[in-house]
């Protein structure tokens, strides 16, 4: 399991985090308003209090520890951006900060940021596809309670083929990738590829179908 | 093609109102702030200055005409939910609401929205999965750069299985549902399922996939 930090628990922040503290990875968050601190305290290991903007806090948390830095500060775009200069320099291996609009992404991406996530601009596309498409209800209810999961393959399911397994129509589960133990990893596998030990399934599935398998 | 209210042209409304009206539909979007009508009104239809909480504003607008009104008001919770209650009073067919917090989702449920969503909570879901899930770049990618589209099923897929046609392993796309000319939808098809004329094709892919096959 991965060592993560969050800088921002704002909704979008505090959603990561406790997120991948539920699968089960140790999750550090820093925020500088003491009250959301503390309300996030209770769904993470860590949480401090800090400005990420002051060189000497960043520091003493050691940046490269971590495998993945997300910076999830919102409206300031300021410390947004001098977060992640900070980090870059500070030699952060993996940075993935959210952007408040186009430009502010820009930005953040000459600076070195190894990901800008847009999460209002790209939930509003999921959106508009979903009530685009076919019947309204349906497509809404499975675009935002659909999930990515990855798990290690069971018993039973070893040695056998994917066609054969027949996920989808049995259980609503669609395998968009297969990785193997020696980590290569086969996106978009097709019916005859047979699922070896230990194998991880990365599968998208609604959550009611996830939660029915034990995989959410 | 059908009909579409956005009201409140922030980053979440305006992607999803640009997002429709490029695949194809009539969007109108109402914003109170007259500078946001400017802009907004490059990328759509219509874009109207208005004030969604005045009951006379939105009387004019012809509420019941639009199949869909999203109310992508952000942070003013008390408008957010003034405007929801009006256009459920007027006769709304069908209302999606963004929400700020969990307990304005529950309010908004409560007056009658068909349709509560959290952006930035569902956004920091999905990046959390990916980032906790096989190779970061690798998954990055695939999640936030693909796409649920329809598509009615183009003339040499008629008769043939979706085993036979293998979607996944030749081009990357996975068929989610289809959804036949009488209407009926068939959620996670299975590999034998035949794909008759007339239907549509309802489908996952990344980006660059479904442009190879003029899908978006
Ligand atoms: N310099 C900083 N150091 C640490 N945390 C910061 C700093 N600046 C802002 N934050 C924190 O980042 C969090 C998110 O920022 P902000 O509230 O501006 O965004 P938001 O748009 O409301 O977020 P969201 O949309 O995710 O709810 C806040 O909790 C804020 O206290
Ligand atoms: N009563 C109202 N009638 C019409 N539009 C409104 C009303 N109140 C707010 N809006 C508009 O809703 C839009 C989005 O609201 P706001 O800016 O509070 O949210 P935001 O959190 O910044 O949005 P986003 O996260 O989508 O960028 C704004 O453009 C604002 O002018």
């Amino acid at each position: 399991s991965k060592q993560y930090l969050v800088i921002g628990a704002g909704r979008f922040g505090s959603s990561v985090a406790t997120t991948l503290y539920e699968l089960g990875h140790d999750v550090t968050v820093v925020d500088i308003n003491p009250s959301r601190v503390q309300e996030i305290s209770k769904s993470v290991a860590h949480a401090l209090q800090a400005d990420a903007t002051s060189e000497a806090a960043l520091s003493s948390l050691g940046v490269r520890e971590f495998d993945v830095i997300v910076v999830a500060i919102g409206h300031d775009l300021q410390s947004s951006i001098m977060t992640c200069i900070l980090l870059i320099e500070m030699g952060a291996r993996f940075v993935v900060a959210r952007a408040h609009t186009e430009m502010h992404g820009k930005v953040l991406s000459k600076i070195g940021v190894n990901r800008v996530v847009f999460p209002e601009k790209d939930m509003g596309q999921k959106l508009a596809h979903s009530l685009s498409a076919f019947n309204i209800v349906d497509l809404i209810e499975l675009s935002s309670s659909s999930n990515v999961v990855e798990v290690t393959a069971p018993a039973e399911m070893v040695g056998r083929s994917l066609q054969e397994l027949n996920l989808r129509a049995r259980f609503g589960i669609n395998v968009i990738a297969l990785r193997s133990k020696d980590g290569k990893t086969n996106i978009s596998p097709g019916g005859e590829d047979i699922i070896k030990e230990g194998d991880l399934i990365i599968a998208v599935g609604d959550n009611k179908a996830l939660k029915k398998m034990g995989w959410v």
